[in-house]
């Protein structure tokens, strides 16, 4: 564990929290893509199923576990508590174009031909593009909420810390995992525009508005 | 390129 590593992961826990709470408390989704949700569930699910039998650490399990249930919890009140406040109408995009070439490429590039290792591939590469449908989302309404513009924000830069983790580990400990930084990279790169936005406008108390 | 055994990240 480096600091970059443990700051993503914070960043993570912090992006899910955010959004977790934005719903519960304004008791609406308005804005926020229940398809990205959909996904991210389906990415640790996938990831984790190794949650009971390879141990790695406390942490490892808790934050496992945590994720997991903030991500079901949050589809859950998407979709069935608060599905009166979901934005179906803008929340068009196809989720099968991503998990089905996802899921092919997981079949055709990963470290092992194993079910385990070819479900972790899966997540890592649904986890890439699992975002899309919000910023597609956000493209089609013009605008994002300042509360879902933090949410973003901070799970973006999770995956942008885990790059300077890679980096780190790379040159202390020798090691590398071409799939997770190829993807992780593809990610990071997915937020750079929201990035640009988010510095130029939330962070001087604009609105964040998508030119037209 | 090393094989990672088990995925000891998030």
């Amino acid at each position: 564990m480096n600091i970059f590593r443990l700051l993503g992961d914070l960043s993570h826990l912090l992006a899910i929290i955010i959004l977790l709470l934005k719903i519960w408390r304004t008791r609406s989704c308005a804005g926020v893509s229940g398809k990205s949700q959909i996904l991210f569930a389906l990415v640790f699910t996938t990831r984790y199923l190794d949650l009971f039998t390879n141990f790695i650490s406390m942490y490892n399990s808790a934050m496992k576990l945590i994720y997991l249930v903030c991500s079901y919890a949050t589809v859950f009140l998407m979709y069935f508590k608060f599905k009166a406040t979901y934005d179906s109408n803008h929340d068009t995009f196809r989720m099968e174009f991503l998990v089905v070439p996802v899921g092919g490429l997981a079949f055709l590039v990963n470290h092992d031909f194993t079910p385990l290792e070819i479900l972790w591939t899966f997540s890592i590469y649904l986890e890439a593009v699992a975002i899309l449908p919000q910023l597609f989302m956000i493209s089609k309404t013009g605008e994002a909420e300042t509360i879902t513009s933090h949410y973003l924000f901070a799970l973006g830069s999770y995956r942008a810390l885990y790059i300077v983790n890679w980096v780190f580990r790379f040159y202390t400990e020798g090691f590398f995992d071409l799939i997770a930084i190829v993807a992780g990279c593809v990610q990071t790169i997915l937020y750079c525009d929201f990035f640009y936005l988010y510095i130029t406008k939330v962070l001087k108390g604009k609105q964040l508005t998508l030119p037209a | 390129e090393p094989e990672v055994e088990d995925h000891d990240e998030l």
